[in-house]
């Protein structure tokens, strides 16, 4: 565990945090796609599979299960929570998903590090977040307007990105055999997804406005 | 032989 990887890992349960909060105070998801949401759901339960093989760390055991159960959580409350689901922008929730899972488990299929069954549902886990968050940029874009709870959580699942990528130069820095190649491609084309929104963000940031994205 | 070390990252 090096300090650009906690960084990382506090950030993504930060974003998840902000999104808990967001549905919790306002009872409401408007902005949010259920799309990416349940895309993170099957990343996580995919990529987990290890859970039951291999002990790493009470860490690594504790964070799985935080990160399968809010996911599952949140996905429960955007379907069923009689108030939550209500304020579901359906109609701008177009983006077809399946597309994106297809596609992984495709690629998954082709390249993975071992012909397993673990190993090529961690590689589709690994393509399929790479391109998870693109619902929800759709989303955005539509609406124009983003709330700052949304734009705080997608700001922390990019930090989150950026945070992995400096872990991964100083492992590959100071590990001798640290070569993951399929989750830094992976990484580095997922971090690149939220380049456009960081852009808008700082933006507003500095202009101290509003978020807004052009349509 | 070398062995991949069980990934750690989440």
């Amino acid at each position: 565990m090096n300090i650009f990887r906690l960084a990382g890992d506090m950030t993504h349960l930060l974003s998840i945090l902000v999104l808990l909060l967001k549905i919790y105070a306002t009872k409401s998801c408007s902005g949010i796609s259920r799309k990416t949401q349940e895309l993170y759901a099957i990343v996580f339960v995919a990529r987990y599979l290890d859970l039951f093989t291999d002990f790493i760390s009470v860490y690594n055991t504790f964070m799985k299960v935080v990160f399968i159960a809010s996911s599952l959580a949140i996905v429960w409350c955007m379907r069923f929570h009689p108030m939550v689901r209500r304020s579901y922008d359906r109609e701008l929730d177009t983006f077809r998903h399946y597309f994106l899972v297809g596609a992984s488990f495709a690629l998954a299929l082709i390249l993975h590090e071992k012909f397993t069954v673990q190993e090529i549902f961690w590689a589709f886990s690994i393509y399929l977040e790479a391109v998870a968050i693109l619902p929800q940029l759709v989303l955005l874009q539509r609406s124009g307007n983003v709330d700052n709870l949304t734009g705080q959580y997608i700001f922390f699942l990019g930090a989150y990105r950026a945070f992995y990528i400096l872990n991964w130069i100083y492992r590959y820095l100071t590990e001798p055999h640290f070569t993951r190649w399929i989750a830094c491609v992976s990484g580095v084309v997922q971090t690149a997804l939220y380049a456009d929104f960081f852009y808008y963000y700082f933006i507003s940031w500095k202009n101290n406005s509003k978020l807004k994205l052009p349509a | 032989c070398y062995q991949e070390p069980p990934k750690d990252e989440l």
